[in-house]
């Protein structure tokens, strides 16, 4: 059986709302080692990847593998009765057909209790190879959100270009053009607003704004974001969470003339 | 124009 808490319920619903409007319907893979959750939105352009590792939780058991297929919207509704600081507990049986999810209010006696109706969703797992990126951008996540919109208002296309210079992302629609050139930037007074750039060799690629925007959703989970990209290759954007786990999202660049 | 990949042409099923 799978028994997992989580000290706040915060983290679960913050995950959930940024992935929601990505992915439908989903399988939560729990083993021994915590529970972790790979889709692909429906026009198969973008791919959402999220580990939770066993030591996020406290306590946490799973004896053995267990795929429990939740509609997101579903379980969007039922993190809602959870406040933010509730202590939540999943609990699902060896071969469930409910997930039971569990919040105790920390300063309260109040104990809700929720089962979600699990689904049987046929998902293929897609292998992702270990890459090493030719450039490694890691900035704040709200600034890279604000790039995001910003630019969504030119194009429905960003081009992000690294070079030892910094990092530039630009932009040209119907209306005219925009750019926003960063470069690296180390602030000891506020670490969360440096801007680090990991170049190997210069990339240029080409991405919708559209899913990058949805990706940015996930920006109340940390305050720096990590961009990794290589020629031709999808880009990684990723959030990292406490105990070694993380919210990965890979996008599918544009190509060609 | 460029053309929107696929991000099954990247990462194979396992």
């Amino acid at each position: 059986m799978l028994e997992a808490r989580l000290e706040q319920a915060e983290l679960l619903k913050k995950v959930v709302d940024a992935i929601k409007d990505l992915v439908q319907d989903c399988n939560f893979d729990c083993n021994d080692s915590g529970v972790a959750l790979q889709a692909m939105d429906n026009s198969h352009v973008a791919l959402v990847s999220m580990m939770l590792k066993s030591e996020a939780f406290s306590p946490f058991r799973c004896d053995r593998n267990i795929a429990l297929g939740i509609n997101l919207s579903s379980l969007t509704k039922v993190l809602r009765c959870a406040q933010n600081n509730d202590i939540l507990t999943v609990k699902a049986e060896d071969a469930p057909d409910v997930v039971n999810l569990m919040f105790e209010s920390s300063d309260s006696d109040r104990l809700s209790e929720y089962d979600i109706k699990l689904m049987d969703i046929d998902q293929e797992h897609l292998g992702i190879p270990e890459t090493e990126y030719a450039a490694t951008v890691t900035m704040p996540s709200p600034e890279f959100q604000r790039i995001c919109r910003d630019l969504s208002a030119l194009s429905e296309s960003v081009s992000i270009e690294c070079t030892k210079e910094g990092v530039k992302f630009a932009c040209n629609g119907d209306i005219g053009s925009g750019a926003v050139t960063l470069r690296s930037h180390s602030d000891v007074e506020n670490p969360d607003q440096n801007i680090k750039i990991d170049l190997t060799e210069p990339v240029a690629l080409t991405f919708s704004l559209k899913y990058l925007s949805n990706f940015c959703k996930a920006s109340g989970l940390a305050k720096s974001v990590n961009i990794c990209l290589s020629n031709e290759v999808p880009l990684l954007v990723e959030y990292g969470l406490a105990a070694n786990s993380y919210l990965r999202f890979y996008l599918a660049p544009k190509i060609g003339d | 124009q460029k053309k929107q990949q696929s991000i099954s042409s990247f990462f194979a099923p396992k």
